[in-house]
């Protein structure tokens, strides 16, 4: 889609679905919509928030996160941020 | 932690003190897991010794992973987990760095052992014979679950953080310790108070200036710093015999040149930046820059570099030794104040050949020592994003530390270091109070913290000079676990409300405007162990609902110390609990007394008993 990637954080609240593996299925159908490519979608994933809250991490372009946002369910999505130890 | 534990009265038991109480009764926080979010950890320290461990708590639900330098074995009965984040980590913070959980930086070691070190012996335990004594975690036996999310140079990254917290809710741990700067309203520390997990934060250490405090959601404990009893006085001779004793981590190296034990030839400089220094012979000198310690950095560089014997940096506040030891590794490093500087200034003009010996730093601890005072780099409130929430919320020990580093100890300063300190003591409340949610807890912690130093004087701040500390310094006040263990009243949340106070959902940016407002109310109408009003424009009512956990039948009355200018009242002024009536709630009325645009002032309110004094800061700024 053009554009750098980087690391964005989906934020969609609550776990809804009873197992981490249909949170994670659930992410991925998401990300495969949003991609339009499986592979892609399995490429672009970082890190699958599934215990405590369900999210996930992955390598987007500004304008995919931006498009993101509007799906259904989803709270936010915001570039990953770094920190550092105090 | 060869101190700091003493110094809160958590004495561990020894040939001439007994254990403390809280200790004895919680078993050291057997069983208790304790999540450290940092660089890992060094399993092979002695802080970590397993040795006389029972099994791993059955409900442990986490994972050792391995890697290049991190095998199965290296978990134990007392690092029972450890996990590690690399994915979507950029290749140049592997560098001095492995893929496992081993901490290769040392702030994960040393946080994790100031939470949980299993006790280490005096002799082992010093950084080269200087601050001995008998090393040992808050809750010495509770269990460390490690996720290394930061890398090399300390730095995390907010995916790898995520992740951790998300594994540490699965993994059944009971208390979350972060000595690190993060997202505001971080929805995964509220997903983890949500699972009971109390989750401690660092405030950050970019004080004195206001509004510098970080973390700051009301769902988290905010933790700033404070100093213990003990210094390192290092005695400076001239040539003309004067003394004058500055602060130091110096050690005496055997048959190290940079130890000189006769006089050395002196410098003194109104500046150390580069240009300053570029060419000057200063091999087995003493370089005093008398410049406020601006260029303590360049200055220690050079003189490692060129040779030099040793260098004394003007300060106004030297209390803290602000991680010299790295820096100056191994030379004489002293800190001095302005006046002293002054002074051997003034002999260095005087003198056609000035000379100064160094003598190594000794340790002193005891009450000669004004202690605690929250040191300049401690962040400061009032939150920029939570204005109408007190914080930070109690203040714990994180002044010239030691704990361990690798396969040693190191002294280090930080909000880093005192976070952890809170951690080990929620774990031994968690032992207490098991089925005490994370509100409580942290209510106890803010409730009954000192206000002031064992001979009842004011708590003290540094900034550009010293004044007497305020809630936007240490919140509720410094630390003080044996009171927390049995605080009488606890103001209590349940998690679903903190949602009520927010425009929109925990974890959105989207504009306010698109969320439904109809449930908002200020934020200080939650039922928070403290008051802060940051628009006192027209009187206004809040409401706190107390639990009484003390004895049964007990009865309260209010003591009311109001912000300047605001006139407080408290209705009713009386609480009466017994069998049937374990909870009540009381308003408190602010009303400005003056039209003004003001700024933030200081109160607080007591309710006491014969037993007990349940204390919470108030904050007004009349606007």
């Amino acid at each position: 889609g053009g554009g750098s990637r980087k690391i964005y954080i989906a934020y969609l609240g609550d776990v809804k679905h009873g197992h981490p593996d249909e949170v994670v299925a659930s992410h991925h159908d998401m990300l495969t919509t949003l991609l339009q490519s499986k592979e892609d979608s399995s490429a672009s994933m970082v890190y699958n928030y599934k215990h405590g809250f369900s999210g996930f991490a992955a390598m987007l372009t500004a304008d995919q996160a931006t498009r993101l946002a509007e799906f259904p369910g989803v709270i936010s999505v915001e570039p990953s941020k770094t920190y550092k130890t105090t | 932690t060869t101190h700091s534990w003493d110094f809160l009265g958590l004495n561990y038991p020894s040939s001439h003190t007994p254990a403390s109480e809280l200790l004895k009764a919680t078993n050291y926080g057997e069983n208790i897991i304790i999540g450290m979010v940092d660089t890992g950890v060094w399993p092979e320290s002695r802080s970590f010794s397993d040795q006389g461990y029972g099994p791993v708590p059955s409900r442990w639900n986490g994972k050792c992973e391995v890697g290049p330098d991190w095998g199965s074995n290296n978990c134990s009965r007392k690092v029972i987990g450890a996990r590690f984040y690399s994915a979507g980590v950029p290749e140049e913070y592997f560098k001095g760095d492995s893929l496992s959980p081993r901490d290769h930086n040392g702030h994960g070691t040393h946080t994790a052992s100031i939470a949980a070190g299993s006790p280490v012996e005096p002799a082992a335990a010093s950084f080269h014979g200087i601050a001995a004594g008998l090393a040992r975690g808050g809750a010495p036996r509770a269990r460390l679950a490690v996720y290394k999310s930061c890398w090399s140079d300390g730095t995390c990254f907010e995916s790898t953080v995520l992740a951790a917290v998300d594994d540490a809710i699965h993994d059944g741990v009971d208390v979350l310790s972060l000595s690190l700067v993060m997202s505001e309203n971080s929805f995964a520390a509220l997903h983890a108070v949500k699972k009971g997990i109390v989750v401690v934060h660092t405030a950050g250490n970019n004080g004195p200036a206001m509004m510098t405090i970080e973390n700051t959601s009301p769902w988290v404990i905010t933790v700033a710093a404070t100093s213990i009893d003990r210094s390192f006085p290092t005695v400076i001779t001239l040539g003309n015999s004067q003394q004058i004793v500055g602060q130091s981590l110096y050690y005496q190296v055997k048959n190290s040149s940079a130890y000189k034990s006769d006089f050395t030839n002196l410098i003194c400089t109104s500046s150390c930046t580069p240009e300053n220094l570029k060419g000057n012979d200063v091999k087995g000198m003493i370089l005093l820059c008398n410049d406020k310690g601006a260029s303590f950095f360049t200055a220690a560089q050079y003189i490692v570099d060129n040779g030099g014997s040793g260098l004394i940096s003007s300060l106004r506040i030297v209390d803290d030794l602000f991680n010299i030891a790295e820096a100056c590794q191994g030379i004489a490093c002293v800190l001095v104040d302005i006046d002293d500087a002054d002074k051997i200034c003034q002999y260095y003009e005087d003198s056609s050949n000035p000379l100064a010996k160094i003598e190594p730093a000794r340790t002193v601890t005891g009450n000669e020592i004004l202690a605690p005072k929250v040191p300049t780099f401690s962040s400061r409130g009032p939150s920029v994003t939570y204005p109408a929430i007190l914080k930070p919320d109690i203040a714990a020990p994180g002044v010239n530390i030691l704990a361990a580093k690798k396969d040693s100890y190191a002294i280090i300063s930080g909000t880093s270091q005192a976070a952890p300190h809170v951690a080990g003591i929620v774990a031994l409340l968690k032992v207490l109070h098991p089925d005490w949610s994370p509100a409580a807890l942290k209510s106890a912690i803010i409730t009954t913290a000192h206000v002031t130093d064992e001979r009842g004087m004011p708590i003290l701040a540094q900034a550009s000079s010293q004044k007497i500390a305020d809630p936007f310094d240490y919140g509720g006040g410094n630390i003080n676990p044996c009171g927390a263990a049995h605080p009488g009243l606890i103001y209590d949340i349940d998690p679903s409300d903190y949602n009520k106070f927010f425009k929109c959902p925990i974890g959105t940016k989207k504009e306010p405007g698109t969320c439904n407002t109809t449930t908002t109310l200020p934020a200080y109408y939650l039922n928070l162990p403290s008051i802060s009003v940051p628009d006192l424009r027209q009187p206004i009512t809040v409401y706190r609902t107390v639990t009484n956990v003390g004895e049964v039948n007990s009865v309260y009355h209010a003591a009311v110390q109001s912000p300047m200018g605001v006139k407080m009242e408290v209705f009713p002024p009386v609480l009466m609990f017994d069998a049937a009536n374990k909870v009540q709630t009381y308003q408190v009325k602010l009303s400005p007394m003056w039209k003004l645009h003001g700024d933030y002032t200081f109160g607080s309110l007591t309710w006491h008993n014969d037993q007990k004094a349940v204390r919470i800061p108030v904050v007004a700024r009349i606007t």
